[in-house]
């Protein structure tokens, strides 16, 4: 995974070959667990970073869930190196993996992801039929069980926004459901979207605040602090910044994870979901940076 | 392979709240086949939507008859992917190379 070309965008199947690569070379950290399929059967990977121990408090990153979105894909695999090149060297991530582990999902919709390398780059959702429409697919982060059917999602197939038939009926979330819930030890989940430069916390499905707000609050500026530092991107950063029912990171917080995030990865203003590859690097190093921040606090802040 | 020859992103900052609401209702409007990139949030916060080429004077028309200014993002989304899987296709040539 040395010579891996960071900075540009790849296949899934070069993806996979990542996923395998950094599992042989780090066996005493990384490993990889299926935890489901995708609708077309394609395995649903996740990479464990584990120093030891048994169901140590966790921390959940997951990138991709909507196809489109690559830098959010290409930035995960440039974490999933940066946790084995900078474990032992830096003192808070050598000191985070001691105490928990990481869990890393690249890939989250592979189906659609193959789909936009082949046939549409602009596909958001996943590849699932819906029975009487011509249209495809269900947007997966609109169909966990929160608020699921509310205002900010759709019932129309053919929508962007679509909600699916049920909560949990894409098994791309449904698999993460089930590894969440049978874990049951997850202390932070962290999910990863392109573009608009934002740092959320729940809930997006009720103007309910969550009663750790503050604390959330709080810790999301001290994260787009440390973000910002490298390169001056400015994030905004609150709960319900736009309102989505169905939306992973309020399922989770209801679960009992408190610190529940979503980012929206850099724009640059010109590209939208089409960032040049050159922009790879410095978007995932930057993004790191605010990652460790609600790391650590995740760390220093057992509950 | 789909593509997307002259469908625009444009680029709309809602004003006032007026304006907000206004750029929220094309949500619903379906004849416009609109692809929401970024949705709708605040007064001064952008929104940005794909339009596809058969749709992007009608929608182009309705903005301008409800005074809501636009910028194109975007001009040609088609052109911008061609440079992207030019750039792809250069990096795994020199990837083949070095190996």
């Amino acid at each position: 995974t040395d010579s891996f070309d960071y900075s540009r965008y790849h296949p899934l199947s070069e993806i996979y070959s990542f996923q395998d690569m950094l599992v042989a070379e780090n066996p005493n950290l990384v490993s990889k667990i299926v935890i489901g399929q995708s609708y077309q059967g394609r395995p649903l990977n996740v990479l464990k970073f584990s120093t030891g121990g048994t169901n140590r408090p966790a921390i959940w990153i997951d990138t991709g869930i909507h196809s489109r979105e690559w830098v959010t894909q290409a930035s995960g695999i440039w974490f999933a190196k940066k946790i084995v090149k900078d474990y032992g060297s830096d003192p808070a991530l050598t000191a985070i993996l001691n105490n928990m582990d990481i869990f890393l999902e690249i890939a989250t919709n592979p189906d659609g992801y193959h789909y936009t390398h082949t046939s549409n780059r602009m596909w958001r959702k996943t590849r699932k039929p819906n029975p009487g429409s011509s249209c495809v697919g269900v947007d997966p982060n609109r169909n966990w069980d929160a608020g699921f059917g509310g205002p900010g999602a759709s019932s129309s197939p053919c929508s962007e926004t679509y909600r699916g038939p049920s909560a949990h009926s894409e098994s791309e979330v449904k698999s993460i459901v089930d590894f969440v819930k049978s874990h049951g030890n997850f202390k932070a989940f962290i999910s990863i979207h392109s573009y608009s430069q934002m740092l959320m916390y729940p809930y997006g499905y009720t103007r309910t605040p969550v009663k750790d707000q503050a604390e959330l609050h709080q810790l999301a500026r001290r994260a787009i602090t440390d973000l910002a530092s490298p390169y001056g991107t400015r994030y905004r950063y609150g709960s319900i910044i736009y309102q989505a029912s169905g939306g992973a990171i309020d399922w989770t917080y209801n679960q009992g994870i408190k610190y529940s995030y979503t980012f929206e990865l850099r724009d640059t203003g010109l590209y939208g979901f089409i960032l040049p590859a050159s922009q790879i690097v410095p978007t995932a190093s930057e993004t790191w940076l605010g990652l460790k921040v609600i790391m650590n606090h995740a760390l220093r802040n057992p509950y | 392979k789909e593509t997307f020859e002259g469908h625009q992103v444009i680029r709309i900052v809602p004003k006032n709240e007026i304006e907000l609401a206004l750029i929220k209702s094309l949500e619903d409007m379906a004849e416009f086949e609109l692809d929401f990139w970024r949705g709708v949030t605040d007064v001064f916060s952008p929104v940005d939507v794909r339009v596809p080429v058969h749709t992007l004077q009608s929608l182009k028309s309705h903005l301008e008859n409800l005074d809501i200014k636009f910028s194109t993002m975007i001009e040609n989304l088609q052109a911008l992917l061609d440079e992207e899987l030019e750039e792809m296709d250069a990096a795994v040539h020199e990837a083949e190379l070095r190996s």
